[in-house]
């Protein structure tokens, strides 16, 4: 563990707590992507599925449970409690075009062919892209609650984090993983024209409001 | 320097 994942990891949390909190208090999920969240919730099942044979620290078998079942708690909150503030006519993205190519590169760019190494690797693929159907609502809407901008800032700053993870590791740990970095890089970019959003407009007390 | 064949990342 190292300062730069324990803080990617913080963000990661933060992002899932901001999320919950602005679904609780506002008891509403307008504005946010029902299908992002089954995304991540596919991302989280996939890749923990080592959860029971596999263990590594007390902190990582925490976050584990953390992190899924906060992403399907959310999903019940979106598909039922909150149902009726639900937008799904803006939510409309085609994930089936993230999962199929998601889950071919898999199958043929991997570490190694095996059955929990290629569904890990489908988890690392489609968690660079799962964010899309998110942006795109917001693209489609037109702009993004503040609270939901703090959200996404988090979440993108989690990858953003991890990367400096990877260099740090690399330098002192000689670990070197292509397709997590690849696939981070990836996640990372496509929150950039975000990021941009971000820091010229909430931080100084704007609001997103597309095209900017 | 080979991956760890654990991923001991979240």
């Amino acid at each position: 563990m190292n300062i730069f994942r324990l803080c990617g990891d913080m963000s990661h949390l933060a992002a899932i707590i901001i999320l919950l909190l602005k679904m609780w208090k506002t008891r509403s999920v307008a504005g946010i992507s029902g299908k992002s969240q089954i995304l991540f919730a596919t991302v989280f099942t996939a890749r923990y599925l080592d959860l029971f044979t596999s263990f590594i620290s007390i902190y990582n078998t925490c976050m584990k449970v953390f992190f899924i079942g906060t992403v399907y708690f959310t999903i019940y909150l979106i598909y039922m409690k909150f149902k009726a503030t639900y937008d799904s006519n803006h939510d409309s993205f085609r994930v089936e075009f993230l999962i199929v190519p998601v889950g071919g590169l898999a199958f043929l760019v991997n570490h190694e062919f095996a059955p929990l190494e290629i569904i890990w690797t489908f988890s690392i693929y489609l968690e660079s892209v799962a964010i899309l159907p998110q942006l795109f609502m917001i693209s489609k809407t037109g702009e993004a609650e503040t609270i939901t901008s703090h959200y996404l800032f988090a979440l993108g700053s989690y990858r953003a984090l991890y990367l400096c993870n990877w260099i740090y590791r690399y330098y002192a740990e000689g670990f070197f993983d292509l397709i997590a970095v690849v696939a981070g890089v990836v996640q990372t970019i496509l929150y950039c024209d975000f990021f941009y959003l971000y820091i010229t407009k909430v931080m100084k007390g704007k609001k997103i409001s597309l095209p900017a | 320097g080979a991956k760890l064949g654990l991923h001991d990342e979240l």
